[in-house]
């Protein structure tokens, strides 16, 4: 299905993002 | 993480993002975040394009939040 590969590619790039942020919060490389 | 503290964290993400302080997120605001975060212009669009969730070209701090929640709990556990 498509829609569900997106969806897994979208989960992992908010994921990537949120972490990214994360990491720049407490100062983590 | 304690709910109080999510949602401080989601408040200061989204300031982070929202750096002229409007209120809301455009697609140029989060392709700023380019410089500052290990992802691509591209990447960046996909995240902006799923935390939109209406697609009306603003992202409000309760679809900011709502993204983030989705992250943190709604990850299929096995």
């Amino acid at each position: 299905d498509p829609n569900m590969k997106a969806g897994a590619a979208n989960e992992g790039v908010l994921a990537n993002f949120f972490n990214s942020l994360l990491s720049k919060k407490t100062g983590a490389p | 993480m304690g709910q109080n503290t999510i949602l401080e964290k989601t408040y200061e993400f989204f300031q982070m993002c929202d750096i002229e302080n409007k209120g809301f997120i455009t697609r140029r605001d989060m392709q700023r975040l380019n410089s500052e975060l290990p992802l691509s212009a591209e990447e960046l669009e996909n995240v902006f394009d799923t935390l939109d969730s209406d697609g009306n070209g603003y992202l409000t701090l309760d679809e900011f939040s709502s993204g983030f929640s989705e992250f943190l709990f709604g990850r299929k556990i096995s």
